[in-house]
């Protein structure tokens, strides 16, 4: 038996919102300890980890670990039919092929059921390790998406710079080029506004800016974002979730021609 | 996807 209340429902519906285009069919993993998903894209080029801490649950039932194949476009469906203020809960029966999204108004005026059904996907887990990073940029999340939607109109590919000046983000294309820097901040009114470095040794790498536009998508998630690099390793562009966990997104830098 | 390398190589498959 398994059943899942959140409160504040609009969380699960901007998952979905960051992570339906990027993947198509995955597991959601459910054990007492949370509920998390590790996926694929279709080419295999970048990953997503998301996971939801059970304290962040206002109810958490598991009785024992479970793992749910879904169609993330058809989820997306359902959640879609929640009110931004909705209380969500998910339910799901042992050896059931379906799974129950309840959608309750604030004043429990209304409630609706909508049951999807489960899918068996075959897929790969991949086991991350701990990782020292060379640089770990933290910045507000509308600033990093904002950049990635700007140079993606010029070019394909962005190289990201980390030096004691502050992150570059550059790119180029037929048109010309761009360069955008970012220097560190903390002298901010609110602490998500500031653009923080912590260096270790300069870095500089190229990613595809479809994927980091892609990963852009779990910007209403968080205010900020923390984008960890290191040469010879995927970066993690992270999406904290408040109280409850994160997502993250991992993608190989390019290999320069 | 040209240059791009699967993320596959860089982590185990648990």
């Amino acid at each position: 038996m398994l059943e899942l209340r959140l409160v504040q429902g609009s969380l699960l519906k901007k998952v979905l919102e960051a992570i339906k285009d990027l993947v198509n069919d995955a597991n959601f993993d459910c054990s007492a300890t949370g509920f998390s998903l590790q996926a694929m894209d279709s080419s295999h080029v970048a990953l997503v980890a998301l996971l939801l801490r059970n304290e962040g649950f206002e109810h958490y039932r598991c009785d024992r670990n479970i793992s749910m194949g879904m169609n993330l476009g058809n989820m997306n469906k359902m959640l879609k039919c929640a009110g931004n203020d909705d209380i969500i809960t998910l339910k799901a029966d042992d050896g059931s092929d379906t799974v129950t999204f309840m959608f309750e108004s604030p004043n429990q005026d209304k409630i609706a059921d909508f049951e999807m059904k489960l899918m068996d996907i075959d897929s790969e887990h991949l086991g991350i390790p701990e990782a020292e990073y060379h640089a770990i940029v933290r910045m507000p999340s509308a600033e990093f998406a904002r950049i990635c939607k700007d140079l993606s109109s010029i070019g394909d590919t962005v190289v990201i710079s980390v030096t004691k000046e502050g992150v570059k983000f550059s790119t180029k294309g037929d048109i010309g080029t761009a360069n955008i820097v970012c220097r560190q901040n903390t002298t901010v009114d609110k602490p998500e506004e500031a653009t923080v470095i912590e260096m270790k040794e300069p870095v500089s790498l190229t990613f595809a800016l479809r994927y980091m536009n892609s990963f852009a998508k779990a910007t209403p998630l968080s205010h900020t974002v923390t984008i960890s690099l290191s040469s010879e390793l995927p970066v993690v562009v992270e999406y904290k979730i408040e109280d409850m966990g994160y997502v993250r997104f991992y993608l190989a830098p390019k290999i320069e021609e | 996807i040209e240059n791009q390398p699967l993320i596959h190589s860089f982590y185990m498959v648990n």
